[in-house]
């Protein structure tokens, strides 16, 4: 058998460290969470800085439930019966996920989803 | 996602990984790429997890995301985790946990208390190798001394294979694509190949996190997935993230 050769592959790179140029496109911020503090209070910080961006990931994916369930059922339901499933997720999960929902405005079944989204996708 | 758990001469290890992420969840036209794959790179961070002032273990995560897909533990060993497709998958997990059956965990859960209460490098791999999971996956652990690295390969309630380090055998690295390793990757989505060419062109004298760093960097293991670069080294707990681009031509996963 004779494999077509990869249309995208490259020869390896060299050098490329340290990042910059077209494949590089920034740096990561780095946050304290406080273990220390009761779990409902951990992502405070960070979802104040990142809850317009998490807020957008969350829209898209919603809109691309409603591409394919047009009905808005879909979004619904996790919006109004997902939210449950937290008081069956072990401590301090549950707690964390409720703090990040109060702290980021975002509804607390959308952040469940968010958090399970492994589990669903891995079919 | 690719990741790369390598050992150099002197028996030092390094822990790289490239994170993809957004499959199928929308293309933009516009921009030629994938929607989410975009929209998650501005809510990459690095997380320092404390207890009295002290880190405990340091994460990259996406803002809102409590579980880990990438972390060390300093001093200790160095955790990422891979997605496995299976048709006995999450989706299964799930539907048993809202019919009452909730022995096993949350993969995000799972990582998360590892890098929280694991001990060492044997006792991250005993609990990720035994604990009974919601869907499969496979979990990429590198440790502190010589041949402390391994992939572990899991369904939903057991570790199916046990890749280890093995350097007076000649694997100096273990890699990690999302396909098991004794069976050929998907035609149209041959990382695997690639990333070894590339280590193998490396030679174990010259592994590093920089030439690790430009094994991720090259195409199609750098691909339109590719949400963020993550390189661990287990002294100290050092971390670094770049958040990633694939400039056109780039295969699409």
């Amino acid at each position: 058998i004779v494999w077509a050769p990869d249309p995208y592959g490259e020869e390896c790179r060299s050098k490329t460290y340290p990042p910059s140029g077209p494949t590089f496109k920034g740096n990561v911020p780095t946050y304290v969470i406080n273990l220390d503090l009761p779990p409902s209070k951990r992502w405070d910080n960070l979802m104040h800085d990142k809850k317009t961006e998490l807020k957008t990931v969350v829209q898209n994916i919603k809109d691309i439930v409603n591409t394919f369930f047009p009905s808005g059922k879909v979004v619904d339901i996790v919006d109004n019966k997902i939210a449950h499933l937290t008081a069956t997720l072990p401590y301090p999960f549950n707690e964390e996920l409720q703090g990040i929902a109060n702290s980021s405005g975002i509804p607390l079944g959308e952040i469940v989803i968010f958090n399970i989204f492994y589990e669903i996708f891995t079919v | 996602c690719t990741s790369i758990v390598a050992e150099d001469k002197t028996g030092k290890l390094y822990h790289a990984r490239n994170l993809d992420f957004g499959l199928f969840l929308g293309w933009d036209v516009k921009n030629n790429s994938w929607t989410i794959t975009r929209e998650l790179k501005p809510i990459v961070v690095n997380l320092d997890f404390q207890r009295n002032n002290k880190t405990v273990f340091r994460s990259t995560n996406f803002a809102g995301y409590i579980g880990m897909v990438s972390g060390v533990k300093p001093d200790l060993f160095t955790l990422t985790m891979n997605e496995r497709f299976s048709l006995d998958g999450g989706y299964i997990g799930i539907f048993e946990w809202f019919l009452g059956r909730r022995d096993g965990m949350w993969m995000g859960f799972l990582t998360r208390t590892v890098l929280e209460n694991a001990t060492s490098y044997q006792d991250a791999k005993d609990k990720l190798a035994k604990t009974r999971l919601l869907a499969p996956a496979y979990f990429i652990l590198g440790g502190k001394n010589s041949g402390e690295g391994c992939v572990i390969t899991r369904s939903r309630t057991a570790a199916l294979d046990i890749w280890d380090l093995d350097t007076k055998k000649g694997t100096w690295y273990v890699l990690e694509t999302n396909y098991d390793r004794w069976k050929p990757p998907l035609v149209l989505d041959n990382r695997r190949t690639p990333a070894m060419k590339c280590l193998n062109q490396t030679t174990q004298e010259n592994v590093s996190l920089p030439t690790i760093y430009d094994v991720l960097s090259t195409k199609p293991v750098l691909n339109k997935l590719t949400v963020c670069t993550t390189l661990m080294e287990v002294s100290n707990g050092h971390t670094e993230t770049y958040l990633r681009e694939c400039p056109d031509p780039c295969s699409p996963w």
